[in-house]
């Protein structure tokens, strides 16, 4: 990727924190997903070492792949499709490959953002020029395609995670997941072995968002990751006919608008398609109504960038897309293949209602190519997905955010751009969002205080990108969600914004065990059956023993209230700094709940030390369900802040 | 009859392999055989769980969930990408 080194503190000046060489080149992060295009120079293997001596995998043969296409930084390679073929019949062989090679994009994306070797003067179209690299630069790539057109089924994925387990990878990379959220889940199920081996597994958080209860990859044993944007922005300027302008985003390269002002037109009144014509649906716009003319879009329905395509086709000379209140003023950008731009709930509302009312409407876009420096950043991504956690309340998701709009990486050379059929441009780089762009940036980042701390468990690595992630911008104002205009909660932002430089020095690390996973399976009253499942064994809960969620060591709080008005959690605490003495800072936002810590003072003599705190959460029980409060826990030795935030819900 | 099959997953307790066989993959073969003669062996798992992918019919898969040794037998999901 390029900007976001920088805007996550890994430019040059602290490139000391985190080995280039040695531990740092044998983590391997394996990434489920679409496959890998070997050929893109983000996995050039310039410069690296032999392949690490533990490394059991290898680079399967197939359609327009050999071995030979990997080397020292692409170190894997498979492909699982028997699932998929077993119900959909033998891959087209014609129109994706059946080999671990990507025709997608997606898959090449993810693994060069996690762990993409540097390029310079990487952009698309010239957009966002820069150096690219990947998180953990120096890491070494597995890729296992278990995706296929159009979807991933479970024996595929669970297959894909059965061999990165046993091919020896550090951290997997998983950027999918499922919208219905129950139970039965290969992905949790395969994760836990996974994290049993020492592996960290970050998963997306899913794009369901500003819907509530929207998460996807909740288990525990997960690191689940939502979005945010960068301090980087693609603006479209559309000036109206009565002098008002508005600033859209677009990745649109190619002959520009006349900059004199065109006619302009809603879709919905330009198509005899009352229900579709609005959305510039396939077939539903009149193009004597539309030729010449620059035509407004609906979001929604069907793909953005087909929109384009059907204003294009239609006559149109360039078309305005409307954010819905869904989108509110998101700015994801596309590459549309007419000059076209996206523009804001607010300014979607002024210019339809120009287009209504104007007797003769007219518009114009101008592309301004990148800028950087945009503030404020991160807000929240509006489709990143979010609490409160739809299975088990009492743990908070999403653990954190990272960059995950308008992000450049590594492309296929098999589609262009926009992934249109009709997009015969091809490109080394595409820029594109999703919660599946900001799970392998954390991915990445895993990589590298694995490579620092290689004998930390996954929960110590995601404690530390948890307690030391920030939620406020320099000025000490919230991070905003760009869905609502209004600061983000812990709902949506879990325990804020990853912040690697200070990840690497995180103080203290709330750690978990398998034994503790399996406990917290048993204070959820999982039956014997599931817990064997999940086990891989014997495991049975210990009928004297009281189990209890609240106890789950986890770097966050979550209180689900249901009648009580008292509820207590423990947590423990290890010291992975110097001696010193920690005390606690509460913040509750509001009067119903009140939140206490005994003891508030934690005496570190040396490393290693572990110590327990109690915390009582006493909430005002009466409030209406559906009710939200939050707060936070902060350890502080003056050096070191160990955050966790609280999410308190009625 | 291809029409009625859909893809479980079967979750198998390996502790609990009978002495006769000496590869688990061999008892997961026998099992599922047991339930089904024309089911094959999509996956066997031996690292993410214990136990494999196969493609059965509702019924198949009851007659599966009773065979000694067997934990469950999960339809496998679908996922998008993110």
């Amino acid at each position: 990727t390029t900007r976001t080194p920088l805007f996550l503190g890994l430019e040059v000046h602290n490139a000391g924190l985190f080995p280039e060489t040695g531990a740092a080149s044998d983590v391997v992060i394996g990434v489920l997903d679409t496959g890998v295009w070997p050929e893109s120079k983000s996995f050039s293997d310039e410069g690296y070492g032999p392949v690490p001596s533990t490394w059991k995998g290898e680079c399967e043969t197939g359609t327009n792949f050999t071995a030979s296409l990997c080397n020292r930084k692409l170190i894997g390679a498979r492909f699982f499709v028997t699932g998929y073929e077993k119900i959909n019949g033998p891959v087209d062989e014609s129109k994706e490959s059946r080999s671990p090679r990507d025709d997608d994009g997606h898959g090449t994306h993810t693994a060069s953002t996690a762990a993409g070797s540097v390029v310079e003067g990487a952009n698309l179209l010239g957009f966002a020029n820069g150096t690219a690299r990947g998180m953990a630069y120096r890491a070494r790539v597995a890729v296992y395609k278990v995706c296929w057109k159009p979807t991933c089924f479970g024996s595929d994925v669970l297959a894909g995670i059965d061999k990165a387990i046993e091919d020896n990878v550090n951290v997997l990379s998983i950027s999918l997941g499922r919208r219905r959220r129950d139970y039965n889940n290969e992905i949790a199920i395969g994760a836990f072995s996974a994290m049993e081996r020492g592996i960290f597994v970050s998963c997306s958080a899913g794009n369901d968002g500003p819907n509530p209860f929207s998460l996807s990859n909740v288990a525990p044993w997960i690191t689940t990751v939502g979005a945010g944007t960068l301090d980087r922005d693609f603006p479209a300027l559309v000036t109206l006919g009565n002098g008002k302008y508005y600033t859209g985003v677009s990745l649109f390269k190619g002959d520009a608008l006349s900059s004199k002002l065109l006619p302009f037109v809603y879709a919905g009144n330009a198509s005899n398609n009352a229900t579709y014509g609005n959305f510039c649906f396939p077939g539903t716009l009149i193009p004597e109504k539309v030729k010449g003319k620059i035509v407004m879009c609906e979001k929604g329905v069907n793909v953005r960038v087909e929109k384009g395509e059907v204003v294009k086709a239609a006559g149109g000379l360039g078309m305005i897309l409307a954010n819905t209140a869904y989108e509110g003023e998101e700015r994801t950008a596309n590459a549309f293949l007419l000059p076209a731009t996206t523009v804001g709930e607010k300014a979607s509302d002024i210019i339809r209602h120009y287009a209504f009312t104007d007797p003769n409407p007219t518009a114009s876009i101008v592309f301004q190519g990148t800028v950087v420096n945009v503030q404020p950043s991160p807000v929240l991504a509006a489709f990143s997905s979010r609490g409160p956690n739809p299975i088990t309340p009492n743990i908070l998701k999403p653990d954190l955010i990272a960059p995950g709009v308008n992000i450049l990486a590594a492309w296929t050379g098999a589609v262009g751009p926009s992934g249109l059929a009709s997009d015969t441009r091809r490109v080394e780089f595409n820029i594109i969002s999703g919660t599946s762009m900001s799970c392998p940036h954390v991915s990445g980042l895993a990589a590298l205080l694995k490579s620092v701390y290689p004998e930390w468990s996954p929960a110590a690595i995601r404690s530390a990108l948890m307690t030391t992630a920030y939620n406020t911008y320099k000025d000490g104002n919230p991070i905003i969600d760009i869905a609502t205009g209004i600061p983000s909660t812990p709902f949506e932002h879990g325990a804020g914004h990853v912040s690697p430089t200070t990840a690497v020095n995180p103080g203290l690390i709330y750690d978990l065990t398998t034994a503790d996973y399996l406990g917290f399976l048993c204070a959820l009253k999982y039956n014997s059956s599931l817990i064997r499942i999940i086990s891989r064994g014997n495991y049975t809960c210990d009928p004297s023993k009281t189990y209890s969620v609240a106890d789950l060591n986890y770097p966050s709080f979550a209180v689900n209230v249901d009648g009580s008005s008292t509820y207590k959690y423990t947590r423990t605490v290890t010291n992975v700094g110097g001696a010193g003495s920690y005390s606690v800072k509460v913040t509750s936002e509001t009067t119903a709940v009140k939140i206490s810590v005994e003891p508030a003072i934690l005496n570190f003599k040396e490393v290693n030390e572990k110590k327990s705190y109690e915390v009582t959460f006493t909430v005002d029980s009466s409030k209406p369900s559906g009710s939200n409060s939050f707060g936070s826990i902060e350890w502080s030795d003056g050096k070191h802040v160990v955050a966790s935030p609280v999410a308190i819900s009625w | 009859d291809g029409a009625q099959q859909s893809t479980y997953i079967v979750h198998m307790a390996k502790s609990q392999m009978p002495s006769s066989f000496d590869q688990h993959s061999l008892w997961y073969e026998s099992s599922l055989k047991s339930a089904s003669e024309s089911a094959e062996m999509l996956y066997t798992y031996n690292n993410a769980i214990h136990g494999f992918a196969t493609r059965l019919t509702p019924e198949e898969a009851d007659s599966l969930m009773v065979q000694p040794g067997v934990i469950s037998v999960q339809s496998e999901q679908q996922y998008e990408l993110h």
